[in-house]
């Protein structure tokens, strides 16, 4: 039996926002510990790590590990039908072939549940090391959205250059060209504003605006973004989420043929 | 001219 209950259905609604326009199936891996989804895109340029942990939900109980590959499709049609303030409920026979999804509006009044098929999916994972990045940038996550949607005007393909001056966002393309130059905030009064900027190395790397445009589509999950460099290695973008997780983005560089 | 790398060239298959 698995059954997970979150107070607010907004963080799901987020969750999916922020995947959906990268995949369009994946799998949900429930264990002890929590939710887990590892998924490429299409084109396997980019993967979508996310971590929701057991403590982060209101109610969380996984007897058996349990495997549910989800139509995101079909998943964001029924989570629109939760209102924001409604609690949700995810739950699974073992070995079940269909999960149940049941929202409760604040004061129980209305309860609905909605029953969606799995899929038998069969994706490939990708192991991950861990990697000590030359570059961490810290910042507002409303602000790298704004630059990326900036930038992407200009060019395909976005510049992150990370010195002990700052870090600089370039792109070009038929119009001209724009840079943006950030310096690490000099005194740091909230922390949820400030740049902050950590670098053994200076790395410079190119990426295509639009995989940064879809990884900002978590924006509305944590008010800061991390981005770990290192040379010749994918971009982590990260977005943690208050209380329970995080989703990272992983996304390959483009190089010099 | 830039080339778009695939995540396998960085990960291996699990």
């Amino acid at each position: 039996m698995f059954e997970a209950r979150l107070l607010k259905s907004s963080i799901l609604k987020k969750v999916l926002e922020a995947i959906k326009d990268l995949l369009t199936q994946a799998t949900f891996d429930c264990d002890d510990n929590g939710i887990q989804l590892q998924a490429m895109d299409n084109s396997h340029v980019a993967l979508v790590s996310l971590l929701l942990r057991a403590d982060g939900f209101d109610k969380y109980r996984c007897d058996r590990n349990v495997t549910m590959g989800m139509n995101l499709g079909s998943m964001t049609k029924i989570l629109k039908c939760a209102g924001d303030k409604d609690t949700v409920t995810m739950k699974a026979q073992d070995n079940a072939d269909t999960v149940t999804f049941v929202f409760e509006s604040p004061n129980q009044e209305k309860v609905s549940d909605y029953e969606m098929k799995l899929m038998n999916l069969d994706l490939e994972h990708l192991g991950i090391p861990e990697t000590e990045y030359s570059c961490t940038i810290r910042m507002p996550s409303a602000e790298f959205a704004r630059m990326c949607r900036d930038l992407s005007q200009f060019g395909e393909s976005i510049v992150i250059s990370c010195t002990k001056e700052g870090v600089k966002f370039s792109t070009s393309g038929d119009i001209g060209s724009a840079n943006i130059k950030l310096a690490q905030t000099a005194s740091i009064d909230k922390e949820d504003e400030a740049v902050i900027i950590e670098m053994d190395e200076p790395v410079t790397l190119t990426f295509a605006c639009q995989y940064l445009n879809y990884f900002t589509k978590a924006t509305s999950l944590s008010p800061q973004v991390q981005l770990s460099m290192s040379a010749d290695v994918p971009l982590v973008v990260e977005y943690r989420i208050p209380d329970i997780g995080h989703i990272r983005y992983y996304l390959a560089p483009k190089i010099e043929e | 001219s830039l080339t778009q790398t695939k995540l396998k060239s960085f990960f291996t298959p699990k």
